[in-house]
């Protein structure tokens, strides 16, 4: 959006299309209104003005802080979770992949035993990175096999253990009391454990997102958010509004379906991409 | 919830319930923001407010004293009217040689899981007797896991190591007339609208065997892009059904409106949960609550 000529209600009207259709929903609302009242104002007089103006008011609320994954800890216990189909046990492949290219010795963990082929699906993976896996049939307990993982990956000289975990959703009382005992278990097995519970957000999903982030938040303490699929035509603006409340890093973006797809969050960069 | 809000737009002045222009304007945006908060798309949004404004004009509503009321049914009954499905058959069945039916989408909106479900209704229900084609050959263990599903519910999957999808689909429906399966139900790879590659390979397994019912399989949560990834897939196959998923979630499922609008592909199934049996007949009236909160 560029051009010194001055705004006209249909330019105002595109930009407010625009900040609805990145799905950033209430913010999309106030933002689109400080525009119109800057405009009102004469403070954004052109085209020129819109998108530097957009980008300040979107800086505010996302900071510009990079809050990257720091591994601290041994083993770093990493507990994934998210609802049906977000992406988790792809973004374990490649969050696996940059740990490993960073130095760090990591084992895996399918702790997935519900759904039919998720322990085969990681597994794959496992055997495309070289790495150790910890897997039991399906049908197992979960939190039983976290146990045993994380046990595991302390006597075997693990630097950072995965966790992966059964699609679920939110509003399913029992399957987050399940995810709740995960996670309770991986602490009682290694002390301070889980060091991250990243909660893993399809970027295709509009408004539910921010109750996701709120509900998994409250049941498992959720310490960072990955937001995968930004490689389509989705702009993940509910991010917005999940900084504004509640404040979660986000570590990293999933961008494609290989182990290589993945992408430090960075404020700037993504509100970059909000325009495209 | 809609109703209340809009109530209060129409209690806040004189004339006890009656409604004038400026505050059928208020009306309409209240309407218009339930729309988007429920992730309906923007400019389906515009069009299902200006549709509204139309049919409440045309009923002069303005003169009457429970206006606000009858705003909220005028835009219910648009809305219902709008996901109606059809009252046809969701599925042509063909005489005389294999049903195939292709089921397309997005990453992860519940394709596999979804054809086996489909697979489940149609012999239990249908009388029909299923053949499901694991056609997505390149997630990790994806065959797996439709053979997986295929034997806990004891119907036939059907793959070939080594084979591009189109040729599997080709191949599925031989082995269907062969052994005497009469509908074949394709699960295919998760794709991006914008993948050129896998959209023309989706081209080609519809060339291959010219589906006779093809469903977009999509997730309730989806957001504003619903619309753009509904728009590129029924540039490439023409969509026959939608099928959406994960509405046992609180995601208030207005994509499905987006899609319909956009598509005109109606909503035939509602996937209520993960197990085999969670698969229901959609019910428009019922989607319509949801949307409208
Ligand atoms: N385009 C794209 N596809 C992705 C991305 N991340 C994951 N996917 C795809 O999304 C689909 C679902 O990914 P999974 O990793 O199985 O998701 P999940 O959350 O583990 O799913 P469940 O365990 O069934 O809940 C797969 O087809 C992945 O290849 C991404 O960043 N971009
Ligand atoms: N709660 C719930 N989960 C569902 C529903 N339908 C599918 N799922 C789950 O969603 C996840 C993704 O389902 P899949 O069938 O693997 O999705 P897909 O479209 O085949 O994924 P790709 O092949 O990777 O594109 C799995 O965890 C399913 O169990 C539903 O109606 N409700
Ligand atoms: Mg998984
Ligand atoms: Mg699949």
């Amino acid at each position: 959006l560029v051009g010194r000529s001055m705004l006209d209600a249909s330019t105002l009207d595109e930009m407010e299309e625009l900040l609805y259709t990145a799905d950033l929903g209430p913010a999309a609302a106030s933002v689109a209104a400080d525009l119109r009242a800057a405009n009102k104002a004469g403070t954004v007089k052109t085209g020129e003005d819109v998108e530097p103006f957009l980008r300040e008011k979107l800086g505010e609320i996302m900071g510009t802080q990079v809050e990257p994954l720091r591994i601290a800890g041994k083993p770093f216990v990493l507990l994934v979770c998210g609802v049906n189909g977000s992406g988790k046990t792809t973004s374990i492949a490649k969050l696996a992949k940059h740990l490993k290219g960073e130095g760090h010795k990591v084992m895996l963990a399918a702790c997935d035993t519900f759904r039919a082929a998720a322990v085969e699906q990681l597994t794959v993976w496992a055997d495309r990175l070289d790495m150790p896996i910890v897997k039991r049939e399906t049908g197992a307990d979960p939190s039983g096999l976290a146990f045993d993982a994380a046990a595991r990956a302390r006597d075997e000289d693990i630097d950072v253990l995965i966790v992966d975990t059964a699609g679920r959703l939110h509003t399913q009382k029992n399957l987050m009391a399940e995810l709740e005992k995960i996670r309770r278990v991986l602490g009682k097995a290694i002390p301070g454990a889980p060091h991250e519970v990243l909660l893993i957000l399809d970027g295709t999903t509009g408004q539910n997102a921010i109750a996701q982030a709120k509900e998994f938040s409250a049941a498992v303490d959720v310490t960072g958010l990955m937001v995968t699929k930004l490689d389509g035509t989705a702009r993940g603006g509910a991010l917005v509004t999940i900084r504004q409340e509640l404040k979660l890093p986000v570590r990293f973006l999933g961008l494609g379906e290989s182990a290589d797809d993945i992408e430090r969050f960075e404020p700037a960069a993504f509100l970059e991409a909000l325009f495209q | 919830s809609l109703s209340q809000r809009l109530r209060k737009v129409v209690s806040g002045l004189a004339g006890r319930g009656k409604l004038s222009e400026s505050n059928m304007q208020d009306g309409l945006a209240e309407i218009r923001a339930a729309l988007l908060e429920a992730d309906v798309h923007f400019r389906v949004a515009k069009d299902l407010v200006e549709r509204v404004e139309q049919a409440a004009i045309g009923a002069k509503i303005l003169e009457s004293v429970s206006a606000g009321e009858q705003l909220v049914k005028i835009f219910h009954d648009e809305l219902v009217a709008l996901m109606q499905a059809p009252d046809d058959e969701p599925i042509a069945f063909a005489k005389g040689r294999p049903t195939v039916l292709l089921m397309a989408g997005l990453q992860g909106a519940g394709k596999t899981t979804t054809s086996a479900k489909l697979a489940v209704h149609l012999r239990n229900d249908k009388k029909r007797k299923p053949l499901l084609v694991a056609a997505d050959i390149q997630r990790p263990a994806a065959v797996d896991q439709l053979q997986q599903l295929g034997k806990q519910i004891d119907i036939p999957v059907f793959h070939v190591a080594g084979e591009a999808p189109e040729r599997l689909a080709s191949l599925a429906v031989a082995e269907a007339k062969r052994t005497g399966r009469d509908t074949v139900i394709i699960d295919t790879a998760g794709r991006l609208h914008i993948d050129e590659g896998l959209m023309a390979e989706l081209g080609r397994v519809k060339s291959a065997v010219n589906p006779d019912t093809t469903f977009l399989v999509c997730d309730a949560m989806t957001g504003q892009d619903a619309v753009r990834s509904a728009q590129a897939f029924v540039e490439t196959l023409p969509l026959d059904g939608v099928i959406l998923t994960k509405l046992d979630g609180d995601s208030r499922g207005g994509a499905a409106l987006s899609v319909r609008h956009v598509t005109g592909a109606p909503v035939r199934y509602a996937g209520w949960g993960e197990k085999v049996e969670d698969l229901q007949p959609f019910h428009a009236d019922r989607l319509v609550s949801r949307v409208l909160g």
